[in-house]
């Protein structure tokens, strides 16, 4: 699942349904309750409530639409983009197509209940999630006759509002502010661990371009210079077979993963597990020892290498063998960069880093040395990369 | 009949719809001529992250199964965000920090 960074403070919503479908078999009683089932999808795993009014100002306005209709998203008449609903920080609203064919518990049509289940979904602050089996995978998946959370929209909309309650505490405010509107971005100047001790097992940037940290147990999803919200999460939530502390990982050009520790390393794709894994390291990367410090795509050359302890392997898979006699070479070869290092990572922005005990460098590729910065290398990762002051 | 927006062997209306929902938008504008982008070579890591996303097989072709997701009808909202929130968001930036 994946949180876009806002949500409603309180937990008692409004909503209005503005403009009601112009066609279709639906009436405006069948669009009500089809309406009211969609949020009640949204309930049944927290404390949130809903009420409908027919006038005023309302958390969610709910509207059925056509073509361009002012949001300068122009929707494009039967198929293709049904729906689509603005997060809590941009007014939470919901559009629908109103050239669809809206229908309520029949194949035929598009789905009205799921498809509101899901937009609502973003009007509480979800993005769309790539478990295929979740309710707020993009894609529609036709009518069912209830649809419901699986485990990633309850993870994901309890990471947001908590789980449902015994009893209903949530305390209902009538006026409608900006106050109401919250960013669940963690204060990552106080919070997270990686603040007091910046040290990591592992970097990696995935397929679709995340990058995460590993340490521990725990690992962390990077944005921009700080750590994404909702993090950290527990390796076993989410990386399926993958244990705790990890040694190294890094993301070959076919899109996958590759994920090591000890003897053994895993392959997935994104969050994914590869069948058939793990498997020893001896079999897949023939040349390089086990239990290895770092693992990362050079951005130089395209290539991967390996660090352990003062030495470094170079592994060239499109060879035989993949690891030429001439390694393992000194890693003091690449100035500046010292020995046991934690990981490394060739970010999105094409530099390699380099990680270690809470410090990390940038290298220059073309001079082959650390790179000459101001401020100088290395630098602290807790304040540059992870958010912290 | 809903009209297919993404058609079979079109790069152009595979680019839109990995434009719309978001693939595109850590684009270096700089070094990536149009031209570039108009080929097989040029969408490949765009379409490996949508077919990452719908849980297709990643092959970085605009095969059949990909136009055939591609014209699923969906959510209009983006898959991929990107990193940075709208201009007018309300999210405070660490101005000093420059990014990576």
């Amino acid at each position: 699942f994946a949180l876009q960074g806002s949500r409603w403070k309180v937990k008692d919503l409004t909503y209005r349904i503005s403009k009601y479908p112009t066609s279709g078999q639906m009436t405006k009683q069948d669009v009500d309750g089809e309406i009211k089932k969609a949020l009640d999808v949204w309930t049944d795993h927290t404390d949130l409530t809903f009420t409908q009014k027919r006038s005023g100002r309302v958390h969610i306005d709910i509207s059925f639409l056509e073509g361009e209709h002012g949001d300068g998203d122009p929707f494009d008449g039967s198929g293709g983009t049904l729906a689509h609903a603005f997060f809590p920080v941009f007014g939470g609203d919901a559009h629908f197509d109103d050239k669809e064919f809206w229908t309520m518990e029949s194949f035929r049509g598009t789905n009205l209940l799921q498809t509101a289940a899901h937009e609502f979904g973003h009007s509480l602050g979800l993005s769309h999630s790539d478990d295929n089996d979740a309710l707020m995978a993009p894609f529609y998946r036709g009518f069912e006759v209830k649809p419901s959370l699986n485990d990633d929209d309850i993870k994901a909309i309890q990471a947001l509002y908590g789980v449902k309650s015994s009893s209903n505490l949530a305390s209902s405010l009538n006026e409608i502010s900006s106050n109401e509107i919250e960013f669940d971005r963690r204060d990552s100047e106080t919070n997270h661990i990686l603040c007091n001790d910046a040290r990591i097992d592992a970097i990696f940037t995935a397929l679709d371009n995340s990058t995460y940290v590993f340490k521990g147990q725990e690992y962390f999803k990077l944005v921009d210079d700080s750590i994404a919200d909702g993090y950290p999460r527990k390796i076993s939530s989410d990386w399926s077979g993958l244990p705790s502390n990890i040694d190294a990982a890094f993301t070959w050009k076919n899109g996958k993963t590759y994920i090591f520790k000890g003897s053994q390393y895993w392959r997935y794709t994104n969050k994914n597990k590869d069948s058939g894994y793990p498997k020893p390291i001896s079999k897949g990367f023939d040349g390089i020892p086990n239990s290895v410090d770092a693992a990362f795509v050079w951005s130089g050359n395209g290539l991967i290498y390996f660090f352990k302890n003062g030495d470094y392997y170079r592994f060239n898979p499109e060879e035989r063998p993949p690891v030429k006699e001439t390694y393992p070479k000194p890693i003091s070869n690449w100035e500046g960069i010292p020995d046991n290092i934690d990981d490394a990572l060739k970010y999105t922005n094409g530099f390699t880093y380099f990680f270690k005990d809470g410090n990390y460098w940038r290298f220059d590729d073309k001079a082959f040395k650390v790179d000459q910065a101001n401020p100088a290398f290395p630098r602290p990762a807790s304040f540059w990369w992870f958010g912290c002051s | 009949m809903p009209i297919p927006h993404v058609k079979e062997n079109s790069l152009t209306s595979a680019m839109m719809y990995l434009m719309k929902y978001g693939y595109m938008d850590d684009m270096d504008h700089h070094h990536h001529r149009s031209e570039n982008l108009l080929s097989q070579d040029g969408l490949k890591k765009y379409i490996m992250e949508f077919q990452a996303f719908a849980g297709m097989n990643v092959t970085g072709e605009l095969d059949s199964d990909t136009v055939k997701m591609m014209n699923m009808p969906r959510c209009g909202v983006k898959d991929k965000l990107g990193m940075k929130m709208d201009a007018d968001s309300h999210q405070v930036h660490h101005h000093s920090r420059s990014k990576r």
